[in-house]
């Protein structure tokens, strides 16, 4: 079963005082940004199982996470904000979907009641969110930094407060960019939908949005 | 850009609700834009309205590549060989000059040193503004409803080098506060340390670095505080009592990651962001600190692109009350709430993975 074994090992190596402050040499490095990055994969697995026992809770959790466990994809993946890139609102980029988000507070006091979370979806998609229970929350979206080389808008969602040390959940519906529409905060079926003026439309896979060489 | 074609000389961001958070940006007669004046939200300051002038832009410090003089006589500053480096700051002061260490302001040029003006964002949420200073040196800056912070999200990179020069960029926020030679760097995000511009406490020191000798370790924040005398205001013991802070203004630059940083003048904060040098610093690396992006410095690709956050705090300087503000602030950024996301489902089709919608009505807790 995953576990955070992985990371406490790396981040033991990369205690080094050149790690710590940024002063070993180039190759030396990237390696410990690989042997970190790997320990990070790892707990996201273990991230996941968490969520899904948290969300699913006695034996359906069990069952759920022992499939889970044998090597299927994450049921929750993170997303790579400063890159602008998020895996899971950008799959199926061609059709109208909803992404269920896991929100959890590290902090040992709720989170206030209210705060701004940021997500990477698709340029020009329309984009609404609703908190459990079915209250819709405030979106807006900004442009993603060109320079980053992405083609996305950030979905900027006010979440309700989260208990201390604790999770809640939204539903994120995503509508790919209309082909004609006019930009404007209300979408064509009037829903509370935000949407960026930029037409940027198609499919961000097809147009190879996310190459990410892999450099070993 | 409806606003900036309208050619306004003045633009607002935030002021959301009366009172709230608001950021005022000036344009000059070249178009080009600075920040000009924070207001802190009312909340903050006691129902007061309280101000700061705030000038934030991209400065770039050239490295030095080490004295190559035959001997360097009485000149204390000389050090054959010593060049800026993955261990050492060593800016190149370029002697004579009114402010020989002061920093380059990027994209300055003939017109002055403002940034052009991308793009202006108005929502419910939040305005954002994005600034570019270079094509390189990039600041957007974020204002949103019920928020008490600025966000300063600056993106810097790949630093030009074909002059031949290695380059350290800083963010520099210039304010009126009146600190009077005081600031005061966090203690790994624990008690706050009192700084005094080019002193120890405890010892007399001779001032040969006056950049880098006042560059200070920034885990979380630092601080700065109008003095009551504009003296030195911290107290004895280092730390920063409540009458050190002078019960004027305290500023709080907050940063998502560890960074050098200092203030080299009154009423000023700059956090290194992002470096490129070109010369090793023969301190044992054997190496420049030449970060690409594909992580060789010889294979001829760009150099690295850095991202980040710092947010800018104003609120009163009465101590305790100012820095439980500047606290909760560090908590919510450097502990955000951890997003994960389910695999997407058709709009319409039945719930994914995450509770059904009747569970997740009855308990968010786990």
């Amino acid at each position: 079963a995953p576990s955070s074994a992985r990371l406490w090992l790396e981040l033991s190596v990369a205690q080094h005082h050149d790690a710590v402050s940024g002063t070993a040499r180039q190759h030396v490095t990237n390696d410990y940004q690989q042997r970190l990055s790997e320990g990070m994969a790892e707990c996201d697995a273990l991230v996941s199982r968490a969520l899904d026992a948290a969300a699913a809770r006695g034996a359906r959790a069990r069952a759920t996470s022992a499939r889970r466990a044998r090597g299927e994809e994450l049921s929750w993946a993170p997303c790579a904000l400063n890159e602008s890139r998020c895996e899971r609102t950008f799959e199926m980029a061609n059709e109208s979907r909803v992404v269920r988000v896991a929100a959890y507070n590290p902090l040992a006091q709720p989170s206030g009641e209210e705060q701004l979370v940021r997500i990477p979806v698709p340029a020009g998609s329309a984009v609404s969110a609703t908190a459990a229970g079915g209250a819709s929350l405030d979106v807006q979206l900004v442009r993603a930094e060109e320079e980053a080389g992405s083609n996305a808008d950030i979905a900027l969602v006010r979440v309700r407060a989260v208990p201390a040390l604790g999770a809640s959940w939204f539903d994120l519906s995503i509508r790919p960019p209309a082909r004609s529409s006019p930009g404007g905060t209300k979408s064509p079926d009037g829903t509370n939908a935000a949407r960026t003026p930029s037409g940027g439309g198609g499919d961000a896979h097809a147009r190879g949005a996310y190459t990410r060489a892999r450099a070993r | 850009r409806r606003l900036a074609r309208a050619g306004e000389a003045h633009l607002t961001l935030g002021a959301f609700e009366p009172g709230g958070l608001a950021l005022a940006l000036k344009r000059g007669a070249d178009g080009r834009v600075r920040t000009a004046r924070l207001r802190a939200p009312a909340a903050h300051a006691s129902g007061r309205p309280l101000e700061a002038n705030l000038d934030m832009f991209i400065a770039l410090y050239r490295s030095h590549t080490g004295d190559t003089r035959a001997s360097c006589g009485d000149d204390e500053r000389c050090r054959p060989g010593q060049a800026s480096g993955a261990y050492i700051f060593r800016p190149n002061c370029t002697e004579g000059a009114a402010a020989p260490c002061a920093p380059e302001r990027v994209g300055a040029g003939a017109t002055g040193g403002g940034a052009r003006l991308v793009r202006l964002t108005r929502g419910a949420l939040c305005h954002e503004a994005k600034l570019s200073y270079a094509p390189w040196a990039n600041v957007t800056l974020s204002v949103c409803a019920r928020e008490s912070a600025l966000r300063v999200a600056w993106a810097v990179g790949p630093i030009p080098i074909d002059d031949g020069e290695g380059k350290e960029v800083v963010v520099r926020y210039e304010t009126d506060l009146r600190s009077g030679g005081t600031f005061a760097t966090d203690s790994n995000g624990r008690d706050m340390v009192a700084r005094v511009r080019d002193a120890r406490p405890t010892w007399r020191l001779n001032v040969t670095d006056p950049v880098s000798g006042n560059y200070y370790p920034v885990t979380a924040l630092l601080t700065l505080a109008d003095q009551p005398s504009g003296g030195v205001g911290a107290t004895a013991g280092g730390g920063v009592g409540a009458d050190a802070l002078g019960g004027g203004r305290q500023l709080s630059v907050h940063v998502d990651r560890a960074q050098g940083g200092s203030s080299l003048a009154d009423g000023t904060v700059e956090l290194m962001v992002h470096r490129r040098l070109l010369h090793d610093d023969n301190r044992g690396v054997a190496e420049p600190l030449n970060e690409t992006l594909c992580g060789c410095a010889t294979c001829g690709c760009a150099g690295l692109r850095v991202s980040g956050v710092h947010w800018v705090q104003l609120g009163e300087a009465d101590g305790a009350r100012a820095m439980r503000d500047a606290r909760a602030l560090m908590q919510r950024e450097l502990f955000p709430l951890e997003l994960r996301f389910g695999r997407p489902r058709r709009a319409g089709a039945g719930a994914g993975a995450g509770p059904s919608d009747e569970a997740a009505d009855a308990d968010t807790g786990a």
